[in-house]
Formats: C-alpha cells, structure tokens, sequence
C-alpha cells in the first residue's frame, strides 16, 4: 500500500526479479484503471491478475475473492496484492492478508506517518523508497522511523531504491523469512 | 487536490507569499490528523482553518459547512481548499467551489492521469509540480499533457517548481484571472 507513484510495482518488479528462482510468486494488481501496472509484472512470467476498480479507492476482499480461481495456492509460496495507490482507504478495508506493507517515499516528504497514522498502524512493514533522491530533498530519515515506531511499535523498517537496488536485501530477507515460517 | 505529499501546501505558501499584497486570500486546511499544513499557513497571516477528517479520506460539504462561519467572504478574494492528500476519493465529493486545481509531481510517474481518471474529468486546472527534479526522472511531461487533455480537453496545464518558483508566474496569473472574473 502507497500513495500513488512511490514505488509499489517497481518493488514487485525487483522483488520477482531477484526472488523467482527460489519463491513461486504470484500478484493482484489493483488499480482504478489500465492494465499498466500488471502488464508490467506479466513480463516476468509469473500469474497475474489485474483488477479495475473503476471508481473505488481500495481493494476489497470481494473484489480479490473474485479472481482467487485464478491461482493455485499449493504452488504459491508467495502472494502479493498490490493495492489502488492511496495512504488512507485501503487501511480500512482486511483483505486476508498475513501482512500488510507501507511504502513511503523521499520526495513526498517526512510527515506522512502522523498525518495518515491509520495506515501505519495497521502495517507489519514500512518501506522508505526513492533514497537514491535523498541529495535533493530535506527528508529527515530520522523523523519518520520515530514517528511510525511511535505509531506502531512493532514496524521494521527498510530503507531501499528500487532505482538503484540499495537496501533490498534486508527487504528479501524479511519475505524469505515470513515465507519459511508459513511452511 | 493530489496525492500525499505532491506539494499542495508549498503551493499555497508560494502563492499567499507572492499575492497577499494584492488578493486577499483565506484557506481551509483539510488532513486525517495533525494541524502540521494550517500551522505552515497561519505563519502568512491570513484567515486559516484546519479541518481533521480523523478517518474520513476526503473532505465534504458538510466539513467545510462547518467552519465557515470563521471567515469574512465580503473581505475574501481568493479560498482555497487543501483537501487530504488523495488522488481518488476528492473528486466524488462537490464542495461548493468555482475551479478544482489537480497537482501531480515529477517523482510520482507520468501515467497518473489514466490511472486515475475521475479527478482529473472533474479539473480546471492540472498543475504538474517537481520540475526541479525532472533530470532525475523518466517522466515524459508530453504524455502526460496529452494523457490529461483526452480526459478533459479545457484543462488548462502548467509545469511549476514550488522549489525553485518556475512555472510559478502563469499560475499566478491564472487565479488573477479568475478573481477578476468573478467581481
Ligand atoms: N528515483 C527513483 N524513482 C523510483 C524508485 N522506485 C520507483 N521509482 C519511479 O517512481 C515512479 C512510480 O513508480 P511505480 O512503481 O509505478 O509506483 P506505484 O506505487 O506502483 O504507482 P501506482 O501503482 O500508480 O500507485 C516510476 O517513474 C518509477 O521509475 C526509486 O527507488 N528511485
Ligand atoms: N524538489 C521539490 N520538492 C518540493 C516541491 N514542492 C514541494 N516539495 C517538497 O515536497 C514535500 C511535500 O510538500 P507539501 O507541500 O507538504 O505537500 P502536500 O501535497 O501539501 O502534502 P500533504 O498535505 O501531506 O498531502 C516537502 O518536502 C516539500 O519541500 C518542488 O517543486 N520541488
Ligand atoms: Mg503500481
Ligand atoms: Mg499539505
Ligand atoms: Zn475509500
Ligand atoms: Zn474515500
């Protein structure tokens, strides 16, 4: 979950990259329009399904109920819903997620976790994207992990490019291990 | 309206700084939590309110309704309303205003306009914001002109740095324009 433009198909596009030899991936893609986004993750040859919400501006489990016969679960290790690009409705709305991960990114500024606290507490993960810009912003890093961990206590928090592939690892690790404990 | 984070607020200082000698202008701040964009506001001394929706993902009438008695319209040039930062549900929800003003930025990606038609029908104006960081970007600023005028052919588009203040000038000019027309 991110506000629009932060990075969310980039992340799935680096993480199917490095990961598909070892986890059999497959994705959602959620927007209100176009079959951009799963258009990009098909290039990799994993199953995809977009949904068009049209005019809402979430995901909802009826929604993703809806194209669930189109994976097979046994041969899933790794499920991934992107959602409709939005920093408050889809917090709203449980899709039968194990976890939830919220990204932010450097240019839009430091102060997103206080101002839209609902998302942030409901995340296992936050994801700050784009540091490769972070020469020409006044993010303070420091700032927005304080203000999540005050908002949830329990986040991890990765900092990364999807640009540039810095600080993935720590991201592919987290995934290889919530995928290990579910076996 | 825009997403978290595209520069509503950076927008309104460029522009109260630039035209509080000749416009007088009063704002409603609109946000989930925190007076954070009103505080930013009030340091121009101008009429200020800020609306938290809590929960709520965008402003409506009602909200607004509800705190306009805190202003002097006959001593009002130009309000402005910052709805919360969201790309999607804003524009289902009329406010009694003449013009909505649409901001995307550079770092957000250039395919914003068909992901998320709606807001972009319902604009007079499309402000694309972060030119400053275009050389860092792949953002194509034709396409997304061109994506913009398919789905609403009167919108006037202007490129702006609230950075750096380009572009600034016809934006100024524009909301001259329209408060002349309206007197
Ligand atoms: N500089 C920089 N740009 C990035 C990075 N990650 C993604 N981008 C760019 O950000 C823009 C948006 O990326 P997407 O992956 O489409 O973002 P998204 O969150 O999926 O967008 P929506 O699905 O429309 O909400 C694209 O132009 C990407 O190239 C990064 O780490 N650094
Ligand atoms: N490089 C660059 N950064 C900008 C520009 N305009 C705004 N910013 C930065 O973008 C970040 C967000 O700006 P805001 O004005 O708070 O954005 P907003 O749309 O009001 O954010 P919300 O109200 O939280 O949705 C801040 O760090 C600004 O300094 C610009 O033209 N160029
Ligand atoms: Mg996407
Ligand atoms: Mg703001
Ligand atoms: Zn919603
Ligand atoms: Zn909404």
């Amino acid at each position: 979950m991110s506000s629009p433009g932060s990075g969310k198909t980039s992340l799935l596009e680096r993480t199917i990259d490095s990961l598909k030899n070892e986890l059999k991936i497959a994705v959602i893609e959620g927007d209100l329009q176009t079959t951009n986004d799963a258009e990009r993750i098909e290039k990799y040859n994993i199953p995809v399904t977009q949904i068009n919400t049209d005019g809402a501006c979430h995901l909802d489990a009826n929604m993703v109920d809806g194209v669930l016969n189109n994976y097979n679960f046994k041969e899933t290790d790794l499920f991934v819903i992107e959602n409709v690009g939005n920093l408050v409705c889809p917090a709203g709305f449980d899709l039968g997620e194990d976890d939830r991960v919220v990204m932010v990114s450097i240019p839009e500024g430091d102060d997103k976790p206080i101002k839209y606290p609902v998302i942030f507490r409901k995340a296992s993960v936050v994801l700050i994207n784009k540091i490769d810009l972070l020469a020409y912003t006044n993010f303070n890093i420091a700032k927005t992990k304080k203000d999540s961990l005050n908002i949830n206590p329990n986040l991890k928090i990765f900092e990364i490019s999807c640009k540039t592939g810095e600080g993935l690892d720590s991201w592919f690790d987290w995934l290889r291990e919530q995928v290990r404990k579910k076996r």
